[in-house]
């Protein structure tokens, strides 16, 4: 594996985009992940559309049939991952663009741009995260998002911040070996986080937190996709 | 804007210490020009410079928590806690509780080698 690595550098994310006063960063966290799985198995990057997620995406979790996806209400990337597989697929960004607000659904099967075929859970163990996400793409993760309000930039590397309260979907683009850190003149090894609340928060958009720790939950639920192009 | 500099005179002082005419509110004022906020109302602005003045704090708190990151005064500090996870997150809970390995999956991807 090597020492640092970012799917930026390798034209797999798309620019950073804001879900704006919407309960949608996991239709965010999905886009990104099929984005990226669509990139590494075609080399072609593509915009994905959120609002066809939105509006249209209503799955429940097969377990709990409460955690279902609700557009600004919230949802999970799984959830979304089994949507796509049952509706065909996801369309452009330009063909169905992101308005922040829940509406009727849209979709045309016959713009869908990507398809999903499988997704799978990645272990909690900090290396198979490393290695899926070297070897797969993106990966849309869960954190804990409590010290994201007043994250300017930086290593996050919080002394307390809990496992258990994963509250936000993001997607995983990379990581480095040494992000120097000018309050305490230190190097800390970190995950490359791409977020949806714009370009002007956090470092141009992104969050850099600390690796080793299952800092804020981060490890706790990484998923990867599978995608075909659609004929 | 200009008439919220009218200072309270009158007997009902709210909880909070008034914030008006202090050098948080001047912070005030640069957020929401850095951020193009406005609000409707003379007492929801009063009623966010209260949450500014308290993420303000809690900025801090969060310095002093997460040292090896930069905090401070961002576009949600006129948000309370539940305001910004309410607006600007989104993952459902699952069994009762936030996170970890949801229902939905088809299958946990094979372990890889990663020796080294």
């Amino acid at each position: 594996l090597p020492e640092d690595f970012d799917w930026r550098e390798k034209g797999a994310v798309t620019e950073v985009k804001d879900q704006g006063k919407c309960g949608s960063c996991w239709a965010f966290s999905t886009t990104g992940a099929v984005e990226g799985a669509h990139f590494v198995s075609t080399g072609e990057l593509v915009s994905l559309s959120e609002q066809q997620l939105v509006d249209c995406d209503k799955a429940c979790d097969p377990k709990d049939k409460k955690a279902c996806d609700s557009g600004c209400g919230g949802g999970l990337m799984t959830n979304a991952y089994e949507y796509l597989m049952e509706a065909g697929g996801l369309e452009e960004e330009k063909s169905y663009p992101y308005t922040g607000k829940r509406g009727h659904c849209k979709f045309d099967p016959n713009k869908i741009a990507v398809k999903v075929v499988n997704f799978t859970n990645i272990p909690l163990d900090e290396n198979q995260i490393t290695a899926n996400l070297v070897q797969h793409g993106p990966l849309a993760v869960g954190v804990n998002a409590v010290f994201m309000q007043t994250y300017i930039g930086g290593v996050s590397c919080p002394l307390i911040c809990s496992k258990r309260k994963v509250n936000h979907g993001v997607l995983l683009v990379g990581y480095g070996s040494k992000g120097f850190s000018l309050l305490r003149l230190s190097n800390k090894p970190y995950w490359i986080i791409k977020n949806s609340w714009g370009k002007k928060w956090g470092e141009n958009g992104y969050y850099k937190l600390c690796r080793g720790h299952n800092m804020c939950g981060i490890n706790s639920m990484v998923s990867a996709v599978a995608t075909q192009v659609s004929s | 804007l200009e008439d919220l500099t009218i200072r309270q005179v009158t007997e009902d002082r709210r909880v909070l210490p008034n914030l008006l005419g202090t050098h948080t509110e001047t912070k005030f004022r640069v957020f929401m020009s850095e951020h193009g906020k406005s609000y409707a109302t003379r007492d929801e602005y009063v009623h966010r410079l209260g949450i500014f003045s308290r993420n303000v704090l809690k900025a801090a708190e969060h310095q002093m928590m997460d040292p090896t990151a930069v905090h401070g005064v961002t576009r949600f500090s006129d948000l309370t806690e539940d305001e910004f996870k309410k607006m600007y997150t989104g993952v459902a809970e699952v069994g009762g509780r936030r996170g970890g390995a949801v229902g939905a999956v088809r299958t946990e991807a094979a372990l890889l080698e990663v020796e080294g």
